[in-house]
């Protein structure tokens, strides 16, 4: 079929496929993913950031990108160039009106993903990382069926149970479709008062290594709590050494 | 179709339907749900509360009612009866394995979700809470459709940017779907260190206060961000006093 010819002819520019994953929402998925994929870019690599959480496209808020449109070209459509060598595609880009609640049943949202990779005009990446909305639902099942070859995902959880025992089916859903675990990390870990610089367990810590462990998968550290990640990410501005250099070498 | 009439005959023995909706995920939507139900038991009131969160379904956790099953019957499904006059319904009580993914498109989950009306026993009650998952996809547009005559959706946000624009999102679906929004919780909104006593506000505050404003609907208050709210969950425990009680008025 032609749509498989053109997915095999555009993926196969890219390098590496890298998906951010968790089962649960609110734990800090698409700050990683926004954060993995600036931090790839600094040490000079070609990157792709592709949002497909596409009833709530967190990437356009945080990267400042609220209002961007995709221009159209006779071969498909342009991603968002934010700066030389970093391209940016969400759903956002598409919507009339940003308040619009995208109301779409699961077939809709495969045939949009599928055109965020047939469609869209990446042109060489080494690395394309995709940002995925909670849950093992349509949106991870179209991508992971899509690319099929993707290097593996991230999984990114918060230390409390309510969390793990959703990102522990987000992992066995990684068995499921063949996508290797790059790694488990753990947001939201502790906090140190501003005020008296003690440490405070809000969301608890520890829970996501252990998770690891037993899960038998590797453990790619832990991020504090800190309220300049919140203001960073609704101004739209980079935070800069939000996950510690050496978790950046697994990649 | 039978379907329609076995609907209909067993809605119609439910007073009042209460969906618990957010646009965003990890803002507390399943911890409301669970504590609003409670609040209302505990007033003498006949409760039903629906987890219609088909991949991470957090009810039973939080209540502890991890390992418990339905029973069958020749009429159809027996809701779990926590105690008397408190009934639960979650994918969770029909898993063979709780870690299991449940890896379904949107046709599948549409099905669940009516079965849960359709052949579950709810039996005369006053109330229904019905936790749904975030984004505006298949199991809200469901719900929505399922129950149109439903009182409405109390909806649950944090305070900062990048939840109010999936909550926003959220309170239009509401408006497309005829379904009044009761009202807007704000949760999460400033902490009390323990240590020092001092006010920080580490996902912001009054964002929701202002949004619900903006988009002209009740606001129900603000909850704080309080670590024996995350205890509690894990633990299956209850936590009283989440909500003031001039909130519960509004119900
Ligand atoms: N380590 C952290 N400390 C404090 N806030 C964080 C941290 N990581 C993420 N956040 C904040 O939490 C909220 C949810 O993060 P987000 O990346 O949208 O999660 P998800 O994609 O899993 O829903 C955002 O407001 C973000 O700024
Ligand atoms: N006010 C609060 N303070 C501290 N933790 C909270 C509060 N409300 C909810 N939580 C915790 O936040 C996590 C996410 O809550 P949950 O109800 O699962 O959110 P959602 O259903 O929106 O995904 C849980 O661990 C819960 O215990
Ligand atoms: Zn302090």
């Amino acid at each position: 079929e032609q749509d498989q010819r053109t997915l095999q002819r555009r993926t196969s520019q890219i390098k590496h496929q890298i998906a951010v994953l968790s089962g649960k929402g609110g734990v800090g998925k698409s700050t990683v993913a926004a954060n993995l994929a600036l931090v790839l870019h600094e040490t000079g690599k070609r990157v792709g950031l592709l949002d497909i959480d596409i009833h709530g496209p967190s990437i356009p808020q945080l990267l400042g990108m609220q209002g961007y449109a995709v221009q159209r070209t006779a071969n498909g459509i342009l991603p968002v160039e934010l700066f030389d060598g970093f391209k940016v595609m969400s759903i956002a880009f598409l919507l009339e009106n940003r308040d619009d609640a995208v109301i779409w049943r699961g077939p809709m949202k495969y045939n949009v993903i599928k055109q965020f990779l047939t469609d869209v005009e990446w042109g060489q990446l080494d690395y394309l990382i995709i940002d995925s909305p909670p849950g093992t639902g349509d949106e991870p099942l179209t991508i992971a069926q899509l690319l099929k070859d993707a290097d593996g995902a991230v999984v990114v959880t918060t230390a409390q149970q309510i969390a793990i025992n959703d990102v522990k089916k987000c992992i066995n859903f990684c068995h499921r479709v063949n996508w290797p675990v790059l790694g488990v990390l753990e947001n939201m870990s502790g906090f140190l008062c501003p005020h008296c610089n003690q440490k405070v367990d809000i969301f608890k810590t520890g829970g996501g290594k252990k998770m690891a462990e037993e899960m038998n998968v590797p453990f790619l550290g832990s991020i504090p709590i800190d309220p300049n990640i919140v203001i960073a990410g609704d101004d739209g501005k980079f935070f800069k050494n939000l996950v510690k250099p050496q978790t950046y070498k697994a990649f």
